[in-house]
């Protein structure tokens, strides 16, 4: 972490690297029979878990903290699924295909049909495809992730100035970093803008799968999970 | 809030405001 600190020269990113938070493991049941069912009750409780990393990661994110109690649960509830499916596309693009919810769960293509989830998986697909394109590195992703955050359009939004404030610093932040970092692209801070109605997209679209397997009952459901996707 | 009520507690639970 402080190579990348010292590489990124921007307080705020090297914040933000600092403020990563650790991989975490999918834990199958090993007891339960090999079907689409014990994957989607795999990922769903790793999502369950993941939820709660990223509620700690948003108290880290500058000036989040300082914003009411109301308008951090706003934030959260517009942009839980924009935040987890960018860190699923950035673990994802290393590998040639397949979706990285985990180290210990890499869902392929036709896993993802047999479970329902093949039309989300071409949309994150589109997406890692954009992000490999730009070679997009651990200083943008981080700082685009606050962005996300802090963008989510909540429709209960207390203080707006203070939100404004938030994404005035975080895209300030992503302007330094690549004013310094990537010289040669003066449109590169815009591409990577361009990325965000993308990303929306497919955290509707995730939002929609995961409610679709709430519905069918098949799989049990952490109850954090379920607020989340009640709120979005 | 009181609908939200795991997000509101793991919300409250030991902030750490950040000040840069």
């Amino acid at each position: 972490c402080c190579q990348s600190s010292k590489k990124s020269g921007n307080k705020i990113v090297s914040h933000l690297l600092l403020v990563e938070p650790d991989k975490i493991y999918a834990m199958a049941d090993p007891t339960a029979p090999e079907n689409d069912v014990k994957v989607l009750t795999t990922l769903c409780d790793l999502v369950d878990r993941e939820l709660v990393v990223i509620i700690n990661w948003a108290k880290h994110v500058p000036g989040f903290s300082a914003l009411s109690l109301g308008d951090q649960m706003g934030l959260l509830q517009s942009a839980w699924m924009e935040v987890l499916i960018l860190g699923l596309v950035f673990r994802s693009l290393p590998y040639e295909e397949g979706l990285v919810y985990a180290d210990n769960l890499v869902l392929e293509r036709e896993q993802c049909r047999v479970v329902g989830l093949l039309d989300l998986y071409c949309t994150i697909l589109q997406l890692i495809t954009k992000y490999r394109k730009l070679q997009l590195d651990k200083e943008e992703f981080v700082t685009l992730k606050a962005m996300a955050l802090a963008n989510s359009d909540s429709m209960s939004i207390e203080n707006v100035e203070a939100i404004q404030n938030l994404q005035d610093l975080l895209h300030e932040a992503l302007q330094d970093y690549e004013t310094n970092q990537h010289l040669a692209d003066p449109h590169r801070s815009g591409k990577l803008l361009m990325t965000l109605p993308l990303l929306r997209q497919t955290a509707n679209k995730a939002i929609q799968s995961f409610r679709r397997v709430v519905t069918e009952g098949k799989v049990p459901m952490h109850k954090l999970f379920l607020e989340m996707l009640e709120a979005k | 809030k009181e609908k939200h009520k795991i997000l509101h507690r793991l919300l409250q639970d030991s902030t750490s405001p950040v000040d840069l």
